[in-house]
C-alpha cells in the first residue's frame, strides 16, 4: 500500500497542478493512528495564496480539487467506463474549460458518460443523450446530434 | 471495454421499455430537473450488483420499481440488462460481448442474469472485480456525492485508494 | 406553535404549488414523538407524479422544494434582508425562471442579496457587484451595470 | 430596514479595506471560484454575532482574520462594520441609521460596536431579536446549506418554524 501512496501522491501532486494551473498537493498519511488504519490527508496550496485549512477553500475551489484527486487515480489505474453525475455544478467557467480539457484528453482510454447542465461540458461531448418526460413521470430518451444539444442546456 | 447499451424497463421513472447505446468517448446526458438522468446513473449502479437501496436513493428495495403516476398504475417489476464490449478481454471471459441483466419483483424476488443464464449477486460483483467497478471505487460519482472527497472522513479516503491499488 | 403550524402549512403549500405550476405538499407534525419534540415533516406529490419518499426526488426537485419552504416562511414573516449563497445551483432553466419570478415578487418587502453564478438570476437583479482578485488572494468588489453583467457570469 | 453597507478589513481574503454599498431590491454577486463571494456572506454573518468559527468553514477563532499570501504578509485584525437604514423602525432603537461592528486581533480579543460604543456580543444578538436575522433563522442561506431542509432532522425544520413564529 505504501508503494501506491506514492504513485497517488505523484499523480495527484501532477494532477492538481495541472487543473489549477499552479500551486502545490499532497497526500499524507495521518500520524497519529496506527500504520494500517492511517486515513489519508489531503494538504494543498491554491496558486498564489498559502497553504490553508481545507475548510477555508471556495466551494468551486473544494469540487476542483476533489476532481484533481479523481482524475489522478484514473490516470494511474484506469476504469473502463466512469459516470459523473453533475460533478461540475460548482465551477466558474474558466474551470469548467479545464475540467473539459481533462475529460478529453482522458477519453481514449476511458468511456465517460457525464450527466450535466452545463453548456460547455456539453459542447466537450461527442456523443448527447437527452432524458424528457413527455408523459408527466415516465422518462424517455432519445439521441440528440451536437448541434441540437446548445439549445438543450436546460 | 466500454459500457454499450442499456436496457432498462419498470426500473424508477423508466416505466416503458428504454434503450440508450452509448459510444466509446464523451457521452453525455442532459434534460430538465426530475427526468431521470440520476435515475440512469441508479441504474447502472444497480445492474452491477448495488446491495443497499439507500446508494439509490431509496428506503425499501421495491422503491425502485415504477411506481405509478397519476395516469398510469405502479408495475411488478423493474429490470436493467447492460451489455459490454470486452473485446479486449479485460473481464476474464472469452465472450467478446457481455450482458449483465437483474430484475427485481414486488415480491421481493431477484434474479441476475449474465449472458441470460441465471447466477448469484455475487458471481456479477466478482465479475467486475479489479476493473475498478467496484463499491468503493471512483468509476461512479452521483449527484452531491463529490464533495465527499473532501469532507469525508480522512479513512475513507485511504479506502478509495487501497481499492484503486 | 401549533396555531404557527397552520399559517406555516397553509403558506407553504400555496408556494410549492404556485412554484412547482402544480402538485401538492404540506408540513406535518411527526407522529411518533412526544407534542413538544416532535420534528416537522415533508409530504409532497410532484405535478403529474404520486406521492413518494423525498429521498426518490431528483437534485433540482429537492432544491426548488426547499426554496418553496424558505420562501413560504419568508411570505409569512418576512426578514429585512435575506443573503442566498448560489441556491440556485441545481435548477435547470425553467425552474431559475420560477425561483427569480419568485425573487422578484417579493423584492418590494426583502432585501436580497444573491450569490450567483447562473445567467437568469444576474438579469434578474437590479445591482450587481463583480467580486476578483487582481491580486492573487486579494478579494476586491466593483459596482457592475447591468449591462456588462451578462458576459461576467462566470 | 435594509442593509445599507458593509466594510470589510482584514477578514479572510478581504486584506485590503472593501466597501460594499448595497441597495434595496435585488443585488446580485457574481464572481469567478474562490475570489471571496462566500467570504462576503461570511462577514455578515460574523458581524451579526455568530460565535461558531466552524460556521464560518474555520478551524480556530483566527481562521477568519486574513493569514497572506505567496506576496502579503498577514494581517492581526479583521474587522467588518455593517451599516443598516433603519428609517422604519424596525430595530427598537432612535437611530434612523445604525452601524454595527466587530474587532478580532489575532491575540484572541474581540471588540463589538453599536455606532462606534463598546458593547458586548450579545447585545448585539438581542437587537436583531425578532427580526429575523438570528442563528436559527433563514436569513442567511450558505453555499451548499439549501438541502439541509429536506436532508436535516425533522426536528431542525421545527426549529426553523418555531424561530419564525
Ligand atoms: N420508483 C419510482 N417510480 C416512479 N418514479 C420514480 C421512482 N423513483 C424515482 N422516481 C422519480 O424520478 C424522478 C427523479 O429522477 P432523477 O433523479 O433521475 O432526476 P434528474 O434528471 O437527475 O434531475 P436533476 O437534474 O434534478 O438531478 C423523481 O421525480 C422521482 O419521483
Ligand atoms: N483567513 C484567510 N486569509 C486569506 N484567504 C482566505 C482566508 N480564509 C479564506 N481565504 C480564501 O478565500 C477563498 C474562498 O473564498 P470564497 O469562499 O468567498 O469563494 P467564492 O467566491 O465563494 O467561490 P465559489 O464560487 O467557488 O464558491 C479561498 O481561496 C480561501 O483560501
Ligand atoms: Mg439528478
Ligand atoms: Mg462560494
Amino acid at each position: 500500500f505504501s508503494q501506491f501512496m506514492l504513485l497517488a501522491n505523484e499523480s495527484f501532486k501532477r494532477t492538481f497542478t495541472e487543473i489549477f494551473g499552479g500551486g502545490e498537493a499532497s497526500l499524507v498519511l495521518e500520524e497519529d493512528s496506527h500504520y494500517l488504519s492511517a486515513g489519508v490527508d489531503i494538504v494543498l496550496k491554491m496558486p498564489g495564496k498559502r497553504s490553508q485549512p481545507l475548510n477555508l477553500l471556495s466551494g468551486g475551489e473544494k469540487a476542483l480539487t476533489c476532481i484533481a484527486f479523481i482524475f489522478a487515480l484514473l490516470r494511474l489505474r484506469p476504469v473502463p467506463f466512469c459516470l459523473l453525475d453533475e460533478i461540475d455544478a460548482a465551477l466558474d467557467e474558466t474551470n469548467l474549460m479545464r475540467f473539459t480539457q481533462f475529460l478529453k484528453n482522458m477519453a481514449d482510454e476511458i468511456q465517460f458518460i457525464v450527466i450535466t447542465h452545463r453548456q460547455t461540458t456539453i459542447e466537450a461531448g461527442s456523443n448527447i443523450y437527452g432524458v424528457t418526460m413527455p408523459q408527466q413521470g415516465i422518462s424517455s430518451v432519445l439521441s440528440i446530434n451536437v448541434s441540437d444539444s446548445i439549445s438543450m442546456a436546460i | 471495454m466500454y459500457l454499450k447499451r442499456l436496457d432498462i424497463k419498470g426500473f424508477k421513472s423508466f416505466a416503458n421499455e428504454t434503450e440508450i447505446i452509448l459510444e466509446p468517448g464523451i457521452n453525455i446526458i442532459v434534460g430538465p430537473n426530475g427526468c431521470g438522468k440520476s435515475n440512469i446513473a441508479d441504474a447502472v449502479r444497480w445492474v452491477l450488483g448495488e446491495g443497499n437501496v439507500r446508494q439509490l436513493r431509496g428506503q425499501k428495495n421495491e422503491d425502485i420499481i415504477f411506481n405509478g403516476t397519476d395516469k398510469q398504475k405502479p408495475q411488478g417489476m423493474a429490470m436493467v440488462d447492460m451489455t459490454i464490449d470486452n473485446s479486449d478481454h479485460m473481464l476474464p471471459v472469452e465472450y467478446g460481448e457481455i450482458t449483465v441483466g437483474r430484475k427485481l419483483f414486488r415480491s421481493g424476488e431477484s434474479e441476475y442474469l449474465l449472458n441470460k443464464s441465471r447466477v448469484r449477486m455475487k458471481d456479477i460483483v466478482n465479475l467486475f472485480t479489479g476493473t475498478g467497478l467496484g463499491k468503493r471505487g471512483y468509476s461512479i460519482i452521483g449527484q452531491g456525492e463529490l464533495e465527499q472527497v473532501l469532507n469525508g472522513q480522512a479513512f475513507d479516503r485511504r479506502l478509495i485508494l487501497e481499492e484503486a491499488s
